[in-house]
């Protein structure tokens, strides 16, 4: 039938499936259907089209409440510092090539720090990204302890009067706990450095991670802490719905997307062009 | 667990003779859920389950095990036959070298996978050497050179920016200098990127690899069916790597990419270091992935 004939159960089970593909997960989309199940129940009969508006408006609220935990007002501390977390190869070290030209475009002094210490030519790869915004760069030779590192970049960031410090971390698959401990030994570093720091967090989300990225996202947020979250990859076909999830649960703000593979290719988040991008 | 759930949901079974439609679609329901959130793209949980259903249907329920245990096996041992039933070895053309090119989405463990690789090939005997043609991301070249001198395998080296061209260069010194195998990184890219996608059946047609294989990540969701299908259908996959299986994903990608593509797992990388590198196999994966 047309957009506002009433919605047929075989309609639902599509836009569960749009849900459900959008990596949304299970728990989610049928929470959310099941919304729309009792706003119909009793009430009159609901049209394809308006039953769409009611999802996407379930998601919009979703997202906007973990947007609202926290207005991302930038610390006036300086240097601020910026960690960059999260799993490996999801995009930690070119988002912070990114933030580094978008802090350099707002005119700030940026550093940035080479604590990925561990895979091969973790360094070199950020020293082109150094070289291509303009930022400087903190880095020591393969092997070295990463909070050394970070020790360094602070005590250079404070001594070049940098706005910004942007820490690139080693990627670090959530269930190896000594890893997430080398994490937590960086924070307390930066904390003894600089008052407030690391004053955010930003963990770093494949677009293309399905239901795992929930499990990530509470591990890092429960050892760690995050400020913030950045989907990278959002210029594939995945849809990056676990985000939806983690918003659910944890009410972390998302703050960046990444589209692409170049020092431009992040733009701030916004809640009302991912429900757009989600094909409701 | 999909076992507690489905023993649970066919309890009341033990007394009947048969598996009935009703406690069937119950079961399917808990299948399916179960397959969902452990990634599997849901037109294949869809297929699976009419599969299983067809299976489980009209079973006399076996004296010894549990209705539940009964429907679980049937689940298990399609899930394993579906993942592919034997390991199947790596191929090797008639004259040496043989090429390995290793494909993927970006970040998905290509250029690690390209070094443990090497190492198990070196393990079973052969003379591997190095080569990435990926000219795009900062410091690729110089990675793929480090791994190569931390697991002391030969790397070929070209100042070149042609992708086409370096492979072509590596396989000429591979022949020149007796490797018996040269393995291929390229540039992480998405299946969307026609562009990239072409370079890649351009790289294809200039060095005429035995094997092709997908390096997909097995936190990959719902995704992983549409990259898995344009790589294969551009590129004619030999095989699939599936990474990063020492976290906690259930890897449903698994099943996803094999539905989709007809074509093997033949390893998984279980962790960063470049002898972290195992045969798939598929009832281990099965038992994963119904968590
Ligand atoms: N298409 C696309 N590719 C991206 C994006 N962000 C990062 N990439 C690519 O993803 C790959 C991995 O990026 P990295 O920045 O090295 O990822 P990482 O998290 O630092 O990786 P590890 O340090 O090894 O854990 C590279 O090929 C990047 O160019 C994005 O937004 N879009
Ligand atoms: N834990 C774990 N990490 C892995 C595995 N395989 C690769 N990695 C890590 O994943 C990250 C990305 O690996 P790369 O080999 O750089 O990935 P890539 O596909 O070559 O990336 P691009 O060239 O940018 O597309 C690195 O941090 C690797 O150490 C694995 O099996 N387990
Ligand atoms: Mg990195
Ligand atoms: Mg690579």
């Amino acid at each position: 039938g047309t957009a506002d004939s009433p919605i047929t159960e075989s309609q639902l089970e599509d836009l569960e499936n749009i849900l459900i593909g959008a990596d949304i997960g299970v728990e989610t989309s049928l929470a959310i259907l099941e919304r729309v199940r009792e706003e119909t129940r009793g009430r009159k009969v609901l049209s394809g089209a308006q039953v769409r508006r009611m999802i996407r408006d379930q998601i919009g609220v979703i997202l906007q409440a973990s947007q609202e935990v926290d207005p991302g007002t930038r610390s006036t501390t300086r240097p601020r510092v910026v960690f960059v977390v999260g799993v490996n190869g999801v995009g930690k070290t070119t988002t912070v090539g990114k933030l580094a030209h978008l802090f350099k475009q707002e005119g700030e002094e940026v550093l940035v720090c080479a604590a990925d210490t561990f895979r091969a030519a973790a360094a070199e790869q950020l020293a082109i990204w150094a070289e291509r915004t303009g930022a400087d760069i903190v880095q020591q030779g393969a092997g070295a302890d990463p909070s050394a590192v970070l020790f360094d970049a602070m005590a250079a960031a404070r001594a070049r009067k940098k706005d910004v410090l942007v820490v690139d971390t080693a990627g670090r698959l959530h269930t190896k706990t000594h890893l997430m401990e080398e994490v937590q030994k960086m924070q307390r570093i930066a904390a003894r450095e600089v008052e407030g720091a690391p004053h955010e967090v930003y963990w770093v989300l494949d677009a293309t991670t399905g239901q795992n990225g929930l499990n990530q996202a509470r591990e890092f947020f429960k050892t760690i802490g995050i400020t913030g979250v950045v989907v990278a990859k959002l210029d594939g076909t995945a849809k990056g719905g676990i985000v939806i999830a983690i918003a659910r649960e944890l009410k972390i703000p998302i703050r960046y997307v990444g589209i692409g593979e170049q020092a431009e290719d992040l733009i701030p988040f916004s809640a009302e062009a991912f429900v757009d991008s989600l094909d409701l | 667990n999909l076992s507690t759930k489905l023993q649970k949901t066919l309890r009341d079974l033990r007394g009947e003779g048969r598996i009935s439609e009703r406690h069937i679609e119950a079961s399917m329901r808990e299948i399916r859920m179960a397959l969902l959130e452990s990634d599997v793209h849901f037109t294949v949980v869809k297929d699976f389950v009419s599969r299983v259903k067809e299976k489980a249907l009209g079973q006399e329920v076996l004296g010894d095990l549990m209705p539940g245990q009964q429907v679980i096996k049937v689940v298990r041992d399609e899930l394993t036959n579906l993942l592919g039933k034997e390991t199947i070895d790596l191929k090797m053309s008639k004259v040496p070298p043989s090429v390995i090119l290793l494909v993927g989405l970006q970040g998905s463990g290509k250029t690690t996978s390209t070094g443990k690789l090497a190492m198990w090939l070196r393990n079973q005997k052969h003379q591997p050497v190095l080569v990435s043609t990926d000219v795009y991301r900062p410091a690729a070249i110089e990675q793929l050179s480090i791994v190569a001198g931390e697991i002391d395998i030969p790397v070929y080296r070209e100042d070149g920016r042609d992708p086409v061209q370096l492979a072509t260069q590596a396989l000429q010194h591979a022949r020149d200098m007796g490797f018996d195998v040269l393995l291929v990184d390229t540039a992480g890219r998405l299946h969307i990127d026609m562009e990239l996608m072409e370079e890649l059946e351009r790289i294809t047609s200039a060095v005429n690899p035995t094997e092709t294989l997908l390096v997909a990540d097995a936190m990959t969701g719902q995704d992983a069916v549409n990259s898995a299908r344009e790589f294969n259908q551009r590129l004619d996959l030999s095989g699939v790597i599936l990474t990063k299986m020492d976290g906690d994903t259930r890897g449903g990608a698994a099943l996803s990419i094999k539905a989709v593509s007809g074509r093997p797992i033949k390893f998984i990388g279980v962790g960063e270091k470049y002898d972290a590198l195992e045969v798939f196999h598929p009832e281990r994966m099965a038992n994963r992935i119904l968590g």
